[in-house]
């Protein structure tokens, strides 16, 4: 056990926007991002396994408003929220995915409890949402996962498509 | 989305992926992220996580091409992953980016579009944080 460890990351694509980046804000990103690292590089430092690493670290991402998973979570054209994840493990080739649910705190426990408490790989809706409860899992309301920015990039959205147009901005086009 | 890959000091390696997709898209829509094989892989290869238009990713098989890539063309985690964002997705109007290691903990973060962030860790250095 004397191998090399490395933990990689990513917050997104376009979940911020270049005019709003403001220092306090890229300052936050990258505090956040840090928190990441540090949770999963501390698991992989003592000896643990990927698995854990990166469950722990998609974990804080989805803690962290700034990104949009999780906490802060895009809104459909309906207004709502709707959670998707995934893991892997390499070594065995376990997978736990889920799709279209809403409500775990974390998504990405969803996922892997499909692959350690079921026969499955992926699950979808309330189905997928029985897993995560009969887990354990703690749930939160759609206040939890509101937040401002996400709201207002719903309806400049929406005010673009009632007016024939389509945005640039990497923050609408894609997650 | 967000995402994380990791190669522990066993070598074993895991990719995790939650979350994403279009601000305002339909309901019950479903990209990437889930989809093993395309936002989201690990074998013993390499790990993937994808971000970015979802469909294209799917529609490519993103995560699985860079293994594949790999495993029968003995290519290198950097230009596999390099392949598959810039000459595989871009031209085919998937945006986005992945982040990826290998076994033997090299790590790739390539991304053919704005808005990006990024992080990466190894035993022994420094972690980096990066917002393009």
């Amino acid at each position: 056990m004397s191998q090399t460890f490395a933990l990689a990351i990513h917050g997104g694509a376009g979940t911020i926007r270049r005019s709003a980046l403001t220092p306090e804000i890229e300052q936050a990103t990258h505090a956040g991002l840090a928190r990441a690292l540090e949770a999963g590089s501390l698991i992989l430092r003592d000896g643990g396994s990927s698995l854990d690493a990166v469950t722990a670290a998609v974990c804080a991402l989805e803690d962290e408003p700034l990104f949009n998973a999780g906490c802060g979570a895009v809104f459909t054209s309906a207004g709502r929220q709707e959670m998707d994840a995934a893991v892997m493990n390499g070594a065995d080739r376990r997978a736990g995915a889920v799709a279209g649910l809403f409500g775990p705190r974390n998504p990405i426990r969803a996922a892997r409890a499909v692959m350690e408490a079921s026969p499955h790989v992926m699950m979808i809706g309330e189905a997928a949402a029985r897993i995560a409860r009969e887990a354990g899992l703690p749930f939160e309301e759609a206040s939890y996962f509101f937040t401002q920015n996400r709201w207002d990039a719903l309806e400049e959205t929406l005010a673009l498509r009632a007016r024939g147009e389509t945005s640039s901005d990497a923050a609408v086009r894609h997650g | 989305t967000v995402g994380a890959v990791a190669c522990d000091r066993h070598g074993n390696l895991a990719a995790a992926t939650s979350t994403g997709g279009m601000t305002g898209k339909a309901p019950g829509r479903v990209g990437d992220t889930p989809v093993i094989g395309a936002g989201t892989l690990a074998d013993d290869i390499c790990a993937v996580s994808g971000t970015g238009h979802g469909e294209v990713f799917i529609r490519y098989g993103a995560a699985a091409e860079i293994a594949a890539r790999m495993r029968h063309l003995g290519e290198s985690l950097d230009a596999a992953a390099d392949h598959v964002v810039h000459r595989v997705l871009a031209p085919n109007d998937g945006s986005g980016g992945l982040v990826a290691v290998d076994r033997h903990g090299n790590v790739a973060l390539p991304f053919n579009s704005e808005g990006m962030y990024r992080g990466h860790v190894r035993s022994g250095e420094a972690p980096v944080t990066a917002i393009y």
